[in-house]
């Protein structure tokens, strides 16, 4: 029973660690593109 | 510095999706134990005792209030054998995306 | 120390396990549901933003570009200290059950060298 309930924890504090893991990325991404946007439009890039 | 700034762009969206299929492979694979665990269908359920193979599982949402006495009944007279339904998945339940999924 | 007493002072030791998980799994689902409500609304900032590049061209600026990225930031900034929270929470209910497992194995342990339980 203790097991089974470790196990069941282990992979929902897995899930948390992913789902900050994915939070963090949306992030950098957002700066990311944020950054290609200011770039494209001081080189005049379209598209 | 702008292919550069592209490049990294896109390496982050090739983590994200990787990042996004673990995550549902982990939701996956919470379900799975959970339907394994509380339906009882393990193959560790064995009190040891020859010829007595009981089905017990969900101790951790069912409390173990009364586990030692439990096992000395037979699996069909158990009192505490109430059954297995999808409120019980606290541990799935504890995703919102899994919520919305199932409405 | 016998089998029989250990399993009795498992039971009790575990015996409020099952409110702790019940109370720390909510807790996580209310703080993922308002996680996902902050989401939907820095995503909606975002599309605002990513609609006007696409009806304007990507060389104009949205007016309020700085201020809604600013407001993304925050967002997106909110959530992941509620995102902490829950590891945070999560990793407590993985120490509460470990915790328990743990001492019983161990228990389990020294009842098998006292010949006391078969291995």
């Amino acid at each position: 029973e203790l097991e089974h309930a470790k196990d069941m924890a282990l992979l929902v504090a897995r899930r948390e660690k992913v789902t900050l893991d994915l939070l963090e990325q949306n992030m950098r991404i957002f700066d990311q593109r944020s950054n290609v946007k200011r770039l494209k439009r001081s080189l005049g890039i379209r598209g | 510095e702008y292919e550069k700034l592209k490049s990294e762009l896109k390496k982050s969206l090739a983590t994200r999706n990787k990042l996004e299929d673990e995550f549902e492979r982990l939701e996956q694979e919470i379900y799975e134990k959970e339907t394994e665990y509380f339906s009882g269908n393990n193959a560790t359920s064995n009190t040891g005792i020859a010829g007595n193979r009981f089905s017990y599982g969900g101790n951790i949402i069912k409390g173990f209030d009364g586990f030692n006495k439990s096992h000395h009944h037979s699996a069909g007279h158990d009192s505490h054998n109430r059954g297995f339904n999808n409120d019980d998945r606290i541990f799935s339940l504890s995703s919102a995306i899994f919520v919305k999924q199932q409405q | 120390m016998d089998p029989s007493s250990v399993l009795d002072q498992t039971i009790q030791d575990v015996s409020n396990l099952q409110a702790e998980f019940t109370h720390i799994l909510g807790e996580i689902r209310a703080s993922d549901t308002q996680l996902l409500d902050q989401r939907k609304k820095y995503m909606q900032k975002d599309s605002q933003i990513h609609k006007f590049i696409r009806q304007h061209g990507s060389l104009q600026e949205h007016p309020k570009e700085q201020e809604l990225s600013e407001k993304i930031r925050e967002k997106m900034s909110a959530c992941k200290n509620l995102q902490e929270q829950k590891c945070t929470m999560a990793n407590t209910a993985l120490y509460l059950v470990a915790k328990h497992l743990s001492r019983l194995e161990k228990n389990i342990g020294l009842l098998e060298e006292d010949g006391l339980l078969a291995p």
